[in-house]
């Protein structure tokens, strides 16, 4: 770990994105609950922009996809351009012919990885109950489809608070679904556009402050 | 600036790692 250190705007003049990845690898730690909120919410949205373009919908393979722009936008880039990765095989989870629910199923989990970065095969990270929550829908949507539940059934066990009771879950099918619920974690769910995007925002800066100071000590 | 503080626990078997992990 650490001995390749990438060159964030290696190929010369202002970089304005950050993948995921590089931003793990600078920090050598996990992302925060708010930061991981925040790029759920900003990718859903670039991916909903996206699908209303109807440009093709892709599986997030890494985290050297999603791509954290210094204007606090969050996309999901082709994973041959940025992984140096083999283009994927086509058809099987590949680019274009993928649910939208198999995108965020595949963006979950990505962002559940950027939150146990770093930490050992038989530690686990203690989650917000919430965020735990929108991860695992997320992360399960193609089941939660196939059986179509409602939701949590006998799953949650530890969740009775009444407080819990209305953060209920249901499936999530959408982008927009996800949307929902990151701004339900906000006081006021009219400042989530704002607010996330300048949680994001903060991301890149602070991130691109850390590669200017470590490429000075080098 | 940029420090996480996050609590760690052994890994669950029917924990959300586990869940992630096997669909990885």
């Amino acid at each position: 770990e650490g001995e390749e250190t990438p060159e964030p705007g290696a190929a010369g003049g202002p970089q304005d994105s950050l993948s995921l990845e590089e931003i793990l690898r600078l920090y050598n730690q996990p992302i925060n609950e708010e930061q991981a909120w925040a790029v759920c919410y900003q990718c859903c949205g670039s991916l909903r922009a996206a699908a209303a373009r109807r440009q093709p919908r892709r599986r997030a393979r890494s985290a050297a996809q999603v791509r954290v722009w210094r204007d606090g936008a969050v996309t999901l880039a082709p994973a041959a351009a940025d992984a140096g990765e083999p283009p994927p095989a086509a058809g099987k989870l590949g680019y274009s012919h993928c649910t939208e629910t198999e995108v965020i199923e595949s963006l979950g989990i990505i962002i559940y990885k950027a939150l146990d970065y770093g930490l050992k095969e038989n530690e686990e990270r203690e989650l917000s109950p919430p965020l735990e929550q929108l991860i695992d829908h997320m992360a399960n949507t193609v089941e939660a489809d196939g059986s179509n539940d409602e939701g949590y059934e006998a799953a949650d066990e530890g969740l009775e608070d009444e407080d819990d009771e209305k953060r209920k879950v249901s499936a999530i099918r959408s982008y927009r679904d996800v949307m929902k619920l990151c701004a339900a974690h906000l006081p006021t769910e009219s400042e989530a556009p704002n607010h996330y995007q300048a949680v994001c925002r903060a991301l890149f800066a602070e991130t691109m402050e850390l590669h200017t100071f470590l490429t000075k000590i080098k | 600036k940029g420090k996480s503080l996050y609590k760690i626990k052994p890994r669950h078997d029917s924990g959300i790692k586990a869940k992630i992990s096997m669909k990885t």
